[in-house]
């Protein structure tokens, strides 16, 4: 469903070009469970931008369900990302100004959900977060794990084909950290594309293929037996 | 060098007072390496701001270095933090506006170094977290692990005598997260009082001594061999 070719992607940054991606080939199926681990600054986080349809590639092509992306205006990406992505980002991205019920309702706003039925969703969602008492908490009166869950629950408000989390459990303890990786996993059972980058070698090894990157590129693209 | 004695903290929130902590004893000599763990909205953060004097008890009572902290004015406290406290935040509070450089030399600013020692100290300190390259980039050029590294450099960068890092390696993937504890273990060989808050059980074996939260209080407080 999602095949990148060739894909490059440089920041023109102070000290001069950065190569944040550097040829990417890579191809994931509709239902995979991929983990992508790699060191600080080896491209995980641009690449998910790119898969997610977030940024384009500098060079190269980005395939998405059979339609390059490229060849996309401005508002179908928008419309792609709404309906049929989960993000969930390194640094949460919560609006400020909005509490946590109101964060997570804000996919369905942008769906056209009716208001009763996204308040429910929203509801449902941070109850199984464990955050129910914390709905009307502003993101700035919240834990850091708490923030987390918060953007968790947003990334699934809309019930995306595809979740993009990136270090979803980073801030997380590892009772509730194994918590929401079993709830992903579910959703991945029912047939959602889960993609998770993670820095933690335990959360990588519960999915049936691993990509590492290194430097920009993918160094080994694996099945592995999970555990 | 720190004692926290019945202390509580009491946030006003929109669904009513929330008590992060609830009576809180704890005693940290100089010198010592305390980790801190504990399950997502238990208080480690909040006893971390309050350790750090940036925020004050609801009750009880604080004494730092001898001094009780309610006794201090606004400036003292100031004055406290930026000469003796080294502070790595959970979500790294770089200013967005300066340049990973700028972010480091900020605390050496406020402490009137001058120009030339402050802008060597930050290159070492950036060189130390492998960041070289990356001095004039800004946070929002950077990768997270990049951020979370340049918060360290920052912390060290007045050579405080307590370090307070709220998961410090959260950001890193193994081998970097590595380097960077091995760097404030050795700080801590030196002389500086290490408080760790963590939700990596590795990370926490690493300390003489754990401190467990959960809702707010000290559940347990323990020596450990070291591993
Ligand atoms: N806007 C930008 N301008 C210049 N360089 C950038 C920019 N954004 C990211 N970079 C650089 O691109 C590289 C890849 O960044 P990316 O965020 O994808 O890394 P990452 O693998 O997610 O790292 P981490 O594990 O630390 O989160 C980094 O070296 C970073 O400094
Ligand atoms: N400004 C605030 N107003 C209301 N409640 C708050 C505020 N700040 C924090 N809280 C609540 O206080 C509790 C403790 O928060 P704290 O940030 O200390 O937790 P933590 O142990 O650091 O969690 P994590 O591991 O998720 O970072 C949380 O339940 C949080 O919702
Ligand atoms: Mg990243
Ligand atoms: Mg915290």
């Amino acid at each position: 469903m999602m095949a990148l070719r060739g894909v490059w992607k440089t920041y023109h940054g102070p000290a001069g070009p950065v190569h944040a991606l550097r040829g990417i080939d890579l191809t994931i199926g509709q239902g995979e469970f991929v983990a992508i681990m790699g060191p600080s600054g080896s491209g995980k986080s641009t690449l998910m931008h790119i898969l997610g349809c977030l940024d384009v590639p500098s060079r190269g092509e980005y395939v998405f369900r059979g339609r390059p992306v490229h060849g996309m205006s401005h508002a179908e990406l928008a419309a792609v990302r709404n309906r049929e992505i989960g993000f969930v980002f390194q640094n949460f991205h919560l609006l400020p100004r909005l509490s946590a019920l109101r964060n997570v309702e804000l996919p369905m706003v942008y769906a056209g959900v009716d208001r009763r039925s996204r308040r429910a969703r929203a509801l449902a969602l941070l109850k199984e977060m464990g955050l129910a008492d914390r709905a009307d908490h502003l993101p700035s009166e919240l834990s850091g794990g708490q923030r987390q869950r918060v953007a968790i629950a947003r990334a699934l408000a809309n019930r995306p084909s595809l979740i993009l989390a990136d270090e979803p459990t980073g801030a997380l303890d590892s009772a509730t950290g194994r918590d929401v990786l079993q709830l992903l996993a579910s959703l991945n059972r029912e047939g959602v594309t889960l993609v998770i980058i993670t820095h933690d070698e335990q959360v990588g090894r519960m999915a049936p293929r691993m990509v590492r990157l290194l430097d920009g590129r993918v160094v080994s693209d694996e099945r592995q037996v999970q555990g």
